[in-house]
């Protein structure tokens, strides 16, 4: 089992290594990494080596070969096909990401129970009444849900995807869905948590 | 210094206890929190030992008193004023949530460089130019700044926002702002990461 705090580190040098392809950069070493990271340059070559990815001594990693190798890994060198419950406000915002696209995600449909929206559209895909889910997903053929429910109704919209085929669920309710629902992956994500983290790092400096 | 992980699950334990302070619940044990939360009793009984935090053999916690000891150790209990730079997408969905109020963040004022957003309002909070940041931050009084523009021009403004007193930013910008900015918290929260780490975690569940 591969840690989970070592796969999140993957997706930033990713994010990174992207940054560098888009200036031109072939290769970087650990140390150039971790003055843009953060990390120490020794924690950044432990985690590429728990996936087996070496750089060249004296050269570094190779950036366009390094980024592929952790796309593979990361499972995202191929599409997915996302669906959204929940146009409101939250919804609407992640629905506009054009960071989603260039990732190779594409929201193929979107539902609510707000008659108001059903029939219409969202960054061109159309808005379905959640009454059809178990109808509409299987045919879609979604792998991946994106929830911004209010916290309510979270839990037994989650218990429902996972009987429709769904096989991630990225919850934006602050609730934890991630124990409830055994047989399908839920990533849990608080906004409020988020601020709640910054506070306590700023009342933390305050008090050393 | 306390483990970041220990203050983090603070927060959920903190969100559970005031989900069942409206439920008119008094008093709960380790273990009860553990089937809701996912962490096990023992983890959960350790993280809230490292803030001195103990319950009674046989009676376990009472909810109020242990909510209102994990808000004051958080910074919480306590009103937090809150500016906004970037009034896109994601800055209007974030202006709107209610779930911010209610944990006692006041959101005092917006800032964007579009003409058109200028001199309007988003959820009661005038919108300046961000022009005028230096010449009016320091008699706001606020002491955070959500972060919510364009990755390029995130960077630039963490620089300014530290010159004028703020003392902890929220980023959003797919960039890390922590090791650059010295002399100010930072948190950076990247929703695209979210989703990368939900597609690691469904291909890793297929591979095992
Ligand atoms: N807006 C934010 O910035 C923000 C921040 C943190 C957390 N959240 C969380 O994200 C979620 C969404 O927040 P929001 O601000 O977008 O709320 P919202 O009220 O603006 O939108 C909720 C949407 O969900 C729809 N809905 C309600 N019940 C449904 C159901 N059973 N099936 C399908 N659709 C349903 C509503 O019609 C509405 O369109 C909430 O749980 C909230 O706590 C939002
Ligand atoms: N929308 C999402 O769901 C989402 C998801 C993940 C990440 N993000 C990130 O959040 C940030 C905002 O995304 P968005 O979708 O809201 O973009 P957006 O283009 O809709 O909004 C950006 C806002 O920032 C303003 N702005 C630009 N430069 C500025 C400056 N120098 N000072 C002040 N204001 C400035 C613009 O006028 C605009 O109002 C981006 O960095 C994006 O990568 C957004």
């Amino acid at each position: 089992m591969i840690p989970a705090a070592s796969a999140n580190r993957l997706g930033i040098y990713l994010r990174e290594l992207e940054r560098l392809e888009r200036t031109e950069i072939s290769t970087v070493n650990s140390r150039q990494l971790s003055e843009n990271l953060g990390w120490s340059d020794a924690q950044i070559r432990r985690d590429l080596a728990v996936f087996g990815l070496f750089g060249r001594r004296g050269v570094g990693y190779t950036v366009k070969e390094l980024a592929a190798s952790i796309r593979q890994i990361l499972g995202i060198n191929r599409n997915w096909d996302v669906i959204l419950i929940g146009v409101g406000n939250l919804g609407r915002a992640l629905a506009g990401y054009r960071g989603f696209a260039s990732n190779g995600y594409r929201l193929v449909a979107a539902f609510d129970n707000n008659p108001a929206l059903i029939g219409t559209k969202i960054a061109n895909a159309p808005i379905y009444s959640v009454e059809r889910l178990e109808e509409l997903v299987p045919t879609l053929q979604a792998q991946l849900a994106i929830l911004a429910v209010p916290v309510d109704h979270a839990p037994p919209l989650a218990q429902r995807l996972s009987q429709c085929g769904i096989q991630g669920i990225l919850n934006f309710a602050p609730v934890i869905l991630k124990p409830v629902q055994t047989d399908i992956t839920c990533v849990d994500v608080d906004l409020a948590l988020e601020l709640q983290r910054l506070v306590f790092a700023v009342v933390s400096r305050d008090r050393s």
